[in-house]
């Protein structure tokens, strides 16, 4: 094979460089078996916003983590990912604040792209991974998180929003937040939406409102591996017929 | 690439091996009529000889093993052995006193996991079970 990084073979393996026809023929071949439709093409992100690597970070540990199931004998699905066989992690795209009057509830919104979601799949579960920092203005009180989908926006007044999680936890607290956002689904799945927008809200015990911002959740501005994302776990259909070779 | 594989000792008695229990890949045992055993090998492809790396996060390639060589059972045919095991499992099923069972039928398959960037740069983690042959009736 040609030189450069990456595993190679022990030596006195025989080896063969893959001629042009040869390597489209092979490509084929274990796309098919990958159960791949085609080869994606990747956009390039722009060089000042390169992609967040929370989302690859968590999907390889979730990868190794079931890559041991690999060699059971299609038994029962594997623990791992439980019924589901394909599993999406979507990257934020769109990030919005808002803290109009000071009276008015202040709310982070993360919008998601699902146009690669693959028609006829069932979402088995989906959660939304936002990392919170310790906020040291709010001391060590109790906050409450809540999630909520934006089902409708208007131009007048407040927007449709439909109630997914609550978490309780400390202001002092650090590490990722998971919000089951499975519920959600149904809405997306049936009407097909493709501009998924998640928004959350932050609550003292008393039930002021607090910038979500201050109480250390962090959105696209954060370091890379530390920005919010999506994952969906879709239910197991039924594995292609693999055609005889 | 091959990769060396745990070796199986040999079997002792001068009978045809029984069809289940061929020796391993390197043996270059010949059966008792003199013809060269059918063999295991493993097949690599590696995703950087694909020019992949852009899209693919993992595995690095694509494994699976297929059998080369004559069937040990006498169809006195000379196809590949996959072939040869298909044609025998039909000849056992109508002869099943006279004919064995083909040794080089697949015994299990096994599933293979990819994780990659799609189109939107989301990443994507997607299972397919039983799509790679990692093991037949004579190894």
């Amino acid at each position: 094979g040609s030189g450069g990084a990456g595993p190679r073979p022990p030596p006195g393996c025989p080896q063969r460089r893959l001629g042009a026809r040869e390597r489209r023929e092979m490509q084929r071949e274990v796309l098919a078996v990958l159960g791949l439709p085609g080869r994606p093409r990747p956009r390039a992100p722009p060089a000042a916003a390169r992609l967040p690597a929370s989302a690859p970070l968590f999907m390889l540990d979730l990868y190794h983590a079931t890559a041991g199931d690999d060699d059971e004998d299609g038994g029962p699905p594997p623990r791992g990912l439980g019924r589901a066989d394909l599993v999406m992690s979507f990257v934020n795209v769109v990030e919005r604040d808002r803290a109009l009057a000071p009276q008015e509830p202040r709310w982070k919104e993360f919008r998601f792209d699902l146009t690669q979601i693959p028609a006829g799949e069932v979402v088995a579960a989906a959660e939304l991974r936002v990392y919170k920092l310790p906020s040291p203005r709010q001391g060590n009180r109790t906050l409450h998180v809540s999630t909520f989908a934006v089902f409708a926006q208007h131009a007048n007044r407040e927007s449709d929003l439909f109630f997914l999680d609550l978490q309780t936890l400390r202001a002092g607290d650090e590490g990722w937040l998971v919000m089951d956002v499975t519920a959600a689904s149904d809405r997306w799945l049936l009407d097909g939406t493709k501009d998924l927008g998640l928004r959350l809200y932050v609550e003292t015990e008393d039930g002021h409102s607090v910038d979500p911002g201050l109480a250390g959740l962090l959105g696209r501005r954060a370091p890379r591996s530390k920005q919010p994302f999506m994952v969906t776990f879709f239910r197991a259909s039924p594995s292609p017929v693999r055609a005889p070779r | 690439a091959v990769r060396p594989l745990k070796r199986r000792p040999p079997k002792k008695n001068n009978e045809l091996p029984h069809p289940n229990k061929l020796p391993g890949i390197f043996d270059d045992v010949h059966g008792s009529d003199g013809r060269r055993v059918c063999r295991r090998h493993e097949l690599y492809v590696s995703f950087q000889d694909l020019d992949w790396l852009d899209w693919v996060i993992a595995p690095q390639g694509y494994s699976a093993y297929y059998c080369e060589g004559e069937c040990s059972f006498p169809l006195d045919s000379c196809m590949n052995a996959t072939n040869h095991a298909i044609l025998q499992s039909l000849v056992h099923l109508m002869k099943p006193d006279t004919v064995p069972k083909a040794c080089c039928a697949p015994t299990k398959l096994s599933a293979t996991s990819v994780l990659y960037y799609d189109s939107s740069n989301n990443v994507i983690l997607r299972k397919h079970r039983n799509m790679v042959v990692k093991a037949c009736g004579c190894h």
